[in-house]
């Protein structure tokens, strides 16, 4: 449902190119759970940004679902990101002038689209993430972890079809890590959903049906996961 | 060199109050390397602030070197964090503005003294934690991890007694965490620092000589590490 072709991503600071892509072929399935490992600066979260449209590539092709994102203007891109994939950003990236609650309905918001149906689902995933009593607490009013379980609940209030997480589990104490990753993991197998995930904790990428290595920019490895 | 005493902090939210820290007797002594672990949102974070006096308690004790952190005014508060303590914060918190290299020398630029004299300590630091080519780039032009790497030189530039270390590997693939893990074993090792570091990872905490373990606001057990 998901493919690059030869993506290249090239960054120029003053007279110096950081090359973070150089030339990537990745490949997700509808209904298939994808980590991605690597180290630190190896390219996994603009590899992410480029797969979801947030950035375009230097050079190659982000292919969704038959279409190519580089066709597409910026406005269709947009639509694209806000009612097909869910976003899951390595900083949060939460509004600080919203409640958390706002802040999970913020993609719903941005569509132009009533809020109103959505506060069942609202309550229901803030329970998830074990943050329904902080509903109309601001992010610096919470913790690192619980900011995270935010970010986690925005990106799943539009029943994404792709959810890109970038290390969703990286503030997390194991016990609420092993929550979102199984809560993942049931999108994924009940909703036939598309996850690819970043993530440095080999545990988190146990629950994916393959995982992918990164490394220079270059896809480096890959194996599958043994899931019964 | 560093304890509290009935350690109580009260956040007031409208009407709702959170009991972040429900009297906590900690304690840490001169050249040792203590874990702080525990569920999201039980305190670490609040009781780290509070060792670095970066909030006041709203009862109990911070004592650092027999000092009462509470008989301090701010200006005087703030010179002993600014010389005695290094602070990795759990966001990294650089300035956007300031390039890599600007963000690891501001506590000295802070504290009003000359940075020349700490070119050849910043390049060392730099190298330390892989970050020696990125001294010019901004923090919006690095990957989450090497800005968690920058985070960890600034808070080592002046030579600390104290680094209050607040999940530093949490974006960190294990090469490069188990590197500043082994960093911060040194710095306590060779320099007798006082190491206080909260983590998610149970690996990073095993490098400490200490593990405690928060719980909702209070601490619930505590084991020494087996160290040779
Ligand atoms: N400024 C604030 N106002 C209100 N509540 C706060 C504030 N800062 C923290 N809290 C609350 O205090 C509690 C402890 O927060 P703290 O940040 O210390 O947790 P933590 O153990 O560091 O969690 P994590 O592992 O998620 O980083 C949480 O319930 C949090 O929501
Ligand atoms: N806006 C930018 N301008 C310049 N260079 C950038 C920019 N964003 C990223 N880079 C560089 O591109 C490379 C890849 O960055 P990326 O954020 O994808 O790494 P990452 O694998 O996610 O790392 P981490 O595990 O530390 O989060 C890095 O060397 C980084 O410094
Ligand atoms: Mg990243
Ligand atoms: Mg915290």
């Amino acid at each position: 449902v998901l493919h690059t072709e030869a993506l290249v991503k090239r960054y120029l600071l003053g007279e110096v190119e950081v090359m973070a892509l150089r030339g990537v072929d990745f490949r997700v399935n509808r209904g298939e759970f994808v980590a991605i490992m690597g180290p630190s600066g190896s390219g996994k979260s603009t590899l992410l940004h480029l797969l979801g449209g947030l950035d375009r590539p230097s050079s190659g092709e982000v292919i969704l679902a038959g279409e190519r994102l580089s066709t597409l203007s910026d406005d269709a891109l947009s639509q694209v990101r806000r009612r097909r994939i869910g976003f899951i950003f390595q900083a949060f990236n939460l509004l600080p002038t919203l409640t958390a609650g706002e802040n999970v309905l913020l993609p719903i918001l941005i569509d132009g689209r009533d809020a109103a149906p959505y506060q069942e689902k609202l309550t229901a995933l803030l329970g998830m993430v074990g943050m329904a009593e902080r509903q109309h607490h601001k992010p610096d009013q919470l913790s690192g972890g619980q900011q995270q379980r935010i970010a986690i609940a925005r990106a799943l209030i539009t029943e994404p079809e792709i959810v890109l997480a970038d290390e969703p589990t990286g503030n997390l104490d194991s016990k609420s890590g092993s929550n979102v990753l199984a809560m993942l993991r049931r999108i994924c197998d009940q909703m036939q959903a598309t996850i690819v995930m970043v993530t440095h904790d080999p545990r988190a990428a146990s629950f994916a049906d393959r995982v992918v290595f990164l490394k220079d920019g270059q896809i480096v490895d890959q194996c599958p996961n043994q899931r019964d």
